[in-house]
């Protein structure tokens, strides 16, 4: 697992806390 | 970095739906109506945020991710 794996594993990071975030603010 | 725990709880707690204090892959999987993510990709992010791969994402481990995500 180079960079490159790092790089996608955190991009979906990124996404799953967005999403998290957005449901949050949107059910507030 | 209390605001940024306290938020990560709140996180947690969307994930941990009956406050058992862990999340495991299958409270992740049933995330995958409510959030814009594949199964495959909720698994990795449950594979990278557990990091002992004990199959229990606990608080700790899921602030500790939430913390590098927002680049702390």
């Amino acid at each position: 697992d180079g960079p490159k794996a790092n790089a996608a594993s955190e991009g979906v990071l990124a996404n799953f806390f967005n999403s998290l975030l957005n449901k949050k603010t949107g059910a507030a | 970095h209390v605001i940024m725990a306290e938020k990560a709880h709140e996180l947690f707690a969307i994930c941990d739906k009956e406050e058992k204090g862990f999340i495991t892959k299958r409270d992740m999987q049933r995330l995958q109506s409510e959030l814009p993510l594949s199964p495959d990709q909720l698994e990795a992010v449950f594979d990278s945020l557990d990091q002992d791969g004990n199959g229990f994402l606990t608080l700790d481990e899921f602030t500790e991710g939430f913390g590098s995500f927002l680049g702390l």
